[in-house]
């Protein structure tokens, strides 16, 4: 929308950023072909659909809690 | 299940594993029994056999470490990443790292190795992360006790590997419900502050208004301090607590939290010893009353006076005529009574005592 984010809002992006990078492949910065916001938006609903929730493409609050959640180090996606 | 890209295994049966090093938190020998015992769980349903190196490089290298530890694939302090190890393949290939920071247990307390060890040892073996939730390879830590392995953990690795030849009695988890099933059945549906919880099996759904799909969890992943199985649920608005009965005990939820003094017995509820379950629940704001069903009977609880009604047990079919004699489940909303019972959902007007529409229970899953 344009408008600035907050520093919450801040620090969720990049937790998921990070999340997205270690589980699913995020491109680093200007890595592959598409835009980086395109890419954010394809990972998140990857993710989501993998783990059965509702598949939007934005950080929803559940989307957040699960990426918080402990878990094992390996990749979600196999390839 | 999944697994890696051509489907990496290793090719010789007998497996080797060397324990290089060991965590603080717990006695070497603790550790060397729970991670054997860990492999036994996967060589119990394949051919696999696995054997110790004390020196050398094994197959399986084991080790516990923290932050950068040699791999560049660095863990991150206390929670978060817990463990990884590497597919089937030299070298690296099969080596499981935990995650030093972590506190490592052999109970309930987090985090059990041996339910991060037989996880990991699955991803040395072999298999990807599953997107079943009560799957043993679901990425995400959960506690329960018993056998660790659901049957798609057993699927996958039989993929890969094929079954025991020596077919040992081996009773995995069911897979996770399937919320299309036409013929789903519910044993137990709540509200939750302003959420519709529906419990089937290990699992439950969280639905919620303004969300199309509903999620599904294990209901130890949210609460690990209630059985793998419920009976009965229902929510008092008023007093903030959602009750759950499993067999002849209930617990009281404050959100994720168990009310002091739970579990208590159902008893305690008034109702005589010989009832052992209680079917289906559900409050009733406008009179203040709780049902309690049982079999073909039903009870009605007063809040205010903390007592049961006299003049119950009544009997369901008469009571409530058009939903049959028993119940599987029952939920209240705005004057409306929802009974599910096996594989119908009958939605019963309580003010003009009539079933209104019969639906199949997963309408309620969206």
């Amino acid at each position: 929308s344009g408008m600035p984010l907050s520093s919450e809002e801040i620090d969720e992006r990049l937790l998921a950023e990070k999340y997205l990078r270690q589980f699913y492949h995020l491109p680093n910065g200007l890595q592959g072909s598409r835009k980086p916001s395109d890419s954010f938006q394809s990972k998140v609903r990857e993710m989501q659909e993998f783990f059965g929730l509702e598949v939007t493409g934005s950080l929803d609050g559940n989307t957040l809690e699960v990426m918080k959640q402990p878990r094992c180090g390996v990749s979600d996606v196999a390839e | 299940y999944n697994v890696f890209p051509r489907n990496l295994k290793w090719e010789n049966k007998e497996v080797t594993y060397r324990i290089v090093n060991y965590t603080p938190d717990l006695p070497k020998s603790a550790v060397d029994k729970v991670l054997q015992k860990a492999l036994n769980v996967w060589s119990g349903v394949t051919p696999l056999t696995f054997r110790r190196m004390t020196e050398g490089t094994a197959d399986i290298m084991i080790q516990f470490g923290n932050g950068e530890h040699g791999d560049f694939n660095p863990f991150d302090g206390p929670n978060g990443l817990l463990a990884h190890a590497y597919p089937p393949g030299r070298g690296l290939g099969g080596d499981t790292h935990f995650d030093e920071d972590e506190k490592w247990t052999i109970d309930s307390e987090e985090y059990n190795l041996f339910r991060v060890a037989v996880h990991e040892f699955g991803h040395a073996l072999g298999l990807a992360h599953s997107n079943d939730p009560g799957a043993l390879m679901f990425p995400i830590y959960s506690y329960s006790e018993g056998y660790p392995l659901s049957e798609d953990d057993v699927e996958g690795i039989q993929f890969l590997y094929g079954k025991n030849p020596d077919s040992r009695k081996v009773h995995p988890k069911p897979v996770a419900p399937n919320k299309c099933d036409p013929m789903l059945t519910f044993d137990a549906v709540t509200e939750l502050r302003g959420e519709t919880m529906v419990f089937k099996g290990r699992f439950y759904w969280r639905v919620h208004p303004n969300m199309a799909e509903p999620e599904l969890a294990l209901i130890k992943s949210t609460w690990p301090m209630l059985p793998n199985k419920v009976d009965a649920a229902f929510e008092n608005p008023h007093s903030d607590r959602v009750f759950i009965f499993s067999g002849i005990r209930m617990w009281a939820l404050s959100g994720y939290d168990l009310v002091e003094g739970y579990p208590k017995y159902i008893h305690k509820l008034g109702l005589p010893k010989t009832i052992r379950k209680v079917d289906a629940a559900v409050y009733i704001p406008d009179t203040g009353k709780t049902l309690l069903f049982t079999e073909e009977e039903y009870w009605s609880y007063d809040d205010n006076s903390g007592k049961m009604e006299s003049g119950y047990p009544r009997s369901i079919e008469s009571d409530f005529p058009g939903i049959g004699e028993e119940v599987d489940a029952v939920g209240y909303h705005y004057g409306y009574l929802n009974f599910f019972h096996k594989s119908l959902q009958f939605e019963y007007s309580y003010n003009s005592r009539k079933v209104i529409r019969v639906l199949r229970p997963n309408s309620l899953l969206n």
